[in-house]
C-alpha cells in the first residue's frame, strides 16, 4: 500500500508542479508529506532578495517513505512569481482558487474521474485568469466530461452543449434550452424568463 | 465513461420530472439566481450515494424532497435516475448504459436501484468507485472552490490515496 | 435598554421588509425574536398550494419584550415569490448573497456607518441581480460613502472615482490611477500589466 | 463624516507607502487577482483595532507586515494610518480631520495614534463606536457576504443592539 501511494503521491506532486506554473506563469507548486506534528501550511522562511523559490528538492531526502501506522498529511506550497512564499491563508481571492484548482487538476491528471461538475468555480477570478482556466479545461476535455455551472459570458462560450434553467411562474425549475454549437452561446444569463 | 443523463423528479426545485441529456465533452449550465443550477449538481452528488445532508445544503435528507410551491403541493418522494455511458466498460457490469438511482420518501425510507433493480447503498458506493468516483473531487460546490485548502493534511491525503 | 433595542428591532425589521421586496420582487422578508430554544433559521410550515406568505403577524403577539436577562437572537425568514418559504440554507448562493446584504442595508437604514467597504459582494449574483444591487447602492450614495472592491465592469460604471491595483514587477503593490468622471470607467479588470 | 485617505506602508504587499484619497460618494476598486485590493480592507479594519489575525487573514499579527519579495527583504515594522473627515463632528474630537493610526513591528510590539499622538487601543475603539464604526457591518470582506446568515442569533442581535 505505502508504495503505490508514495508512486500516485510523486505523480501527483509532478502535475501539481505543472499545472501551478501554468495557472500562475513563473510561479512554483510543491506538495510535501506533512511532518507527523504538521508544520501549517505553505509557510517558509521567506529569504528575502534570493531570486525566490521553494526549498531545494533535498529538504525530500529526510521523508521516510515506511512510516507504518503513520498516515502523513499532505501540505500544500506555492511560491507566485515575483513573491515570496508565504502562507496559503495570506493569498487572495482568486489566488487561493487557482491553486484549489491546481490541485483537482494534478489529481485528475494522474487518474481521471469519468465526469467533473464544476459549480461556479471561476466566480472570484478576473478575466486573464478566466481565459487561463477555460484553456485548461479545453485542453482537456477529450480525456473526460465536464459539467460546468456559470454565470461568466466567456465559459459559455467554451461549450459544447449549452442548457439554460429557469425558474417558472409555478416555482419550479424549467430546463430551457440546449443549444449544440459554440457559436450560438453569445447569449447572457440575465434574469429573463424562460429563453 | 460519461455521464449520459439525469433525471429528477421530486428533487428539491425539480417538481415535475426534468431531464439534461449530457454529452461527453464540456457542457455548460446557465440561468439566473435560483433557478435550480446547483441543484442538478445536489441531484448527481445524492443520486450517487451522499449520506449528508448538509453536502446538499439540507437539515435533514427530507429537504430534498420538493416542499411545494405557491401553486402545487409538496411532493411525497423525490427520485432521481443518472444514467452513465459504459461502451468502455469502466463499470464492471455487463451493460453498455448503467442507470443509477435514489429515492426518499417523506418518512425518511430511502431506496436505491441499479439498472432498475432495488439494491442497497454499498453496491452503488462500490459501483462507482471502482471507476474512479468515490468520495473525490469530481463534484466541485459552489462556493467550495477553496475547500481542499481549508481542508486537513489528512484528508487531502485521502484523495491522492483514491487516486492510487 | 430592553425598550430601545425593541425600538431598533422594530425599525430594522421593517427596513429589511422593504429591502427585500426591492430586491427580490414579490418577495418577503422578516426578522423574528427567537424562542431562546431558538428554532432553526427560516424553517417554516410550507402552506401548499396558498397563495404563499409568511406567517400572518398574529405570531408576534407572544413576544415578550420585557424577558430580562435572556437575550433572544434574531431569526431571519425570507418567502420569495412562486416559492414556498423553507430554510435559509436551501436558497441559492445568489440568494443569500442578496438576502445577507439586505439585512446589512436594513441597519445601515437605521444607523448609517461613515462608511461601508464591501469587497466583491456581487460575486454570486446574475446580471439583474446586479443591477438591483447597484441601484441600491446608488439610491443611498448620499447617505454615506461606499468603497466597492469588484471585478465586475458593470459596479465600474457607477463609480465616482475609480481606482486601478496592481503587483508591480518588484512583488509589492501599487497604486495606479484614480479616475474621476463615471464615463472613463468602461476599461475591464483583466490582468494586464500597470494601466 | 467619512473616509478620506488611507496611508500604508509595510502593511502586507503595500511594502512602500501607497496612498488612497477617497471621496464621499462611490469609489470603485479594481485590479487584478492578487494586486492588493482586499488588503486595503484588510488596512482599514486593522487600523480600526481589529485584534483577530483571522479577520486579516494571517496566522498571526506580525503576518500583516511585508514579508519581502524577490527584490525586496522583509519590512521591519507595518503602519496604516486612517484620516477622517470630520467636518460634521460626528467624532467628539475638535478637529476637522481626524487621524487614526496604528503600527505593529516583527517582535510583536504594537502601538496606536488619534492626530498622531499615542493612545491606547481603548482610545480608538471608543472614538470610532461614537461614530457608529463599532464591530458591526461596515466592512464585508471578501467571500463573508453570506457570514451573517451563517451566524447564530445572539450575534445577530449584536449588531443590532449595536445600533440602537
Ligand atoms: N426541497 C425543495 N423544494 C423546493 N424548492 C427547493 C427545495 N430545495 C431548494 N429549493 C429551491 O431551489 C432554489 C435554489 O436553487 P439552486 O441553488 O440550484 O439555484 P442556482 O441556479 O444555483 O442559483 P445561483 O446562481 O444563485 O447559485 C432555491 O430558490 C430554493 O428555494
Ligand atoms: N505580509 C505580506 N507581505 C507581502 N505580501 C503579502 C503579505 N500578505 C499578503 N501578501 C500578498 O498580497 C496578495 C494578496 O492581495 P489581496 O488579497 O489584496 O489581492 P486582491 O487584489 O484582493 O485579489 P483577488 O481579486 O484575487 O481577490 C497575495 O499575493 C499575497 O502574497
Ligand atoms: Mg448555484
Ligand atoms: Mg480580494
Amino acid at each position: 500500500i505505502e508504495t503505490s501511494f508514495n508512486d500516485t503521491f510523486a505523480a501527483v506532486s509532478g502535475h501539481f508542479a505543472d499545472v501551478v506554473s501554468t495557472l500562475f506563469p513563473g510561479g512554483q507548486g510543491r506538495l510535501l508529506l506533512a511532518e507527523p506534528a504538521g508544520e501549517p501550511d505553505g509557510v517558509e522562511e521567506a529569504r528575502p532578495g534570493e531570486e525566490g523559490s521553494l526549498p531545494k528538492e533535498e529538504e525530500e531526502e529526510d521523508d521516510e517513505p515506511f512510516q507504518s501506522g503513520d498516515r502523513r498529511g499532505v501540505e500544500i506550497r506555492v511560491k507566485l512569481a515575483r513573491k515570496s512564499a508565504r502562507n496559503l491563508s495570506l493569498l487572495s481571492g482568486g489566488e487561493r482558487s487557482l491553486v484549489a484548482v491546481a490541485f483537482l487538476f494534478a489529481i485528475f491528471l494522474v487518474r481521471p474521474a469519468p465526469f467533473y461538475i464544476l459549480d461556479e468555480i471561476e466566480a472570484a477570478l478576473d478575466d486573464v485568469n478566466i481565459t487561463r482556466l477555460l484553456n485548461m479545461i479545453r485542453r482537456y476535455q477529450h480525456k473526460t466530461q465536464f459539467i460546468v455551472i456559470t454565470h461568466q459570458k466567456r465559459t459559455m462560450e467554451c461549450a459544447d452543449v449549452l442548457y439554460g434553467v429557469s425558474m417558472g411562474a409555478d416555482g419550479t425549475s424549467k430546463v430551457l434550452s440546449r443549444r449544440m454549437d459554440k457559436t450560438a452561446t453569445a447569449g447572457s444569463t440575465a434574469g429573463t424568463e424562460a429563453k | 465513461m460519461f455521464l449520459k443523463s439525469v433525471k429528477a423528479r421530486g428533487f428539491k426545485s425539480f417538481a415535475r420530472s426534468a431531464e439534461f441529456g449530457f454529452e461527453s465533452g464540456i457542457t455548460v449550465v446557465v440561468g439566473p439566481n435560483g433557478s435550480g443550477k446547483s441543484n442538478i449538481a445536489d441531484a448527481v452528488m445524492w443520486a450517487m450515494g451522499e449520506q449528508s445532508p448538509s453536502a446538499v445544503r439540507g437539515a435533514s435528507m427530507q429537504d430534498v424532497i420538493f416542499s411545494g410551491s405557491d401553486k402545487l403541493a409538496p411532493a411525497g418522494m423525490a427520485e432521481v435516475e443518472l444514467v452513465f455511458d459504459n461502451s468502455n466498460g469502466a463499470l464492471p457490469i455487463e451493460f453498455s448504459e448503467v442507470a443509477v438511482s435514489r429515492r426518499i420518501y417523506r418518512d425518511g425510507e430511502g431506496a436505491y436501484f441499479i439498472n432498475r433493480s432495488s439494491c442497497r447503498l454499498v453496491d452503488v458506493v462500490e459501483l462507482l468507485s471502482d471507476a474512479g468516483l468515490g468520495k473525490g473531487t469530481h463534484i466541485v460546490s459552489q462556493g467550495r472552490v477553496e475547500a481542499i485548502l481549508e481542508s486537513k493534511p489528512e484528508e487531502r491525503r485521502g484523495y491522492i490515496e483514491e487516486a492510487a
